[in-house]
C-alpha cells in the first residue's frame, strides 16, 4: 500500500508547477 | 510586472501553474474538504508522462483512490459514463495514456463553475493579496 501511496505521490508531484 | 496573486485571478490555468498559487488553492480545498480535485487533475497530468511499465500499477491506483468509492468527490462529480469508460480501460493491457482525460476535463469544469470562483472569494486569497 505504501508502494502505491508513493506511486500516486510522485505522480501528482511530478505535474505540480515547480517554482519559477 | 503583474503580481503572480493577480495572475490566479485571470483563469484556473494560471492559478494552476504557479506553485504558490496551486499550494493555496489547495489549502482553500482542504479546508472545504475536497482538496482530491485538484490532486486528482494533476494525477491526470502526471500519468499522460509516466513510463508505460509503471501506467498499469498508476491507473490502477487513481482508479481506486478516486473513481471506485462512490463517496468521494472526484467520483460523485465524475459522469457515469466516464467512469465505465475509465474501469473498462484499467483492465486493458495497454493503455492509453490519455485514458483519464475525459475524468480531468469534467472535474477542470467543476473546478472552474465552483470552488475556483469561491477560492478568489475566499478570506485565505484575499489575506494573502
Amino acid at each position: 500500500i505504501d508502494s502505491e501511496d508513493d506511486l500516486l505521490q510522485e505522480c501528482i508531484s511530478s505535474a505540480m508547477p515547480k517554482k519559477k | 510586472p503583474t503580481p503572480p496573486y493577480l495572475k490566479w485571478a485571470e483563469s484556473l490555468h494560471s492559478l494552476l501553474d504557479d506553485q504558490d498559487g496551486t499550494n493555496l488553492f489547495r489549502s482553500f480545498l482542504c479546508q472545504e474538504g475536497c482538496e482530491d480535485l485538484v490532486d486528482f487533475w494533476f494525477a491526470c497530468s502526471g500519468f499522460r508522462q509516466t513510463s508505460q511499465d509503471k501506467r498499469a500499477k498508476l491507473a490502477k491506483v487513481i482508479y481506486r483512490k478516486y473513481i471506485v468509492d462512490g463517496s468521494g468527490i472526484v467520483s460523485r462529480t465524475i459522469k457515469a459514463a466516464t467512469k465505465s469508460f475509465i474501469r473498462d480501460c484499467v483492465g486493458k493491457p495497454h493503455l492509453d495514456p490519455a485514458m483519464f482525460e475525459q475524468a480531468q476535463t469534467e472535474i477542470q469544469a467543476m473546478m472552474e463553475e465552483n470552488t475556483y470562483p469561491l477560492f478568489l472569494k475566499s478570506d485565505l486569497y484575499l489575506e494573502y493579496t
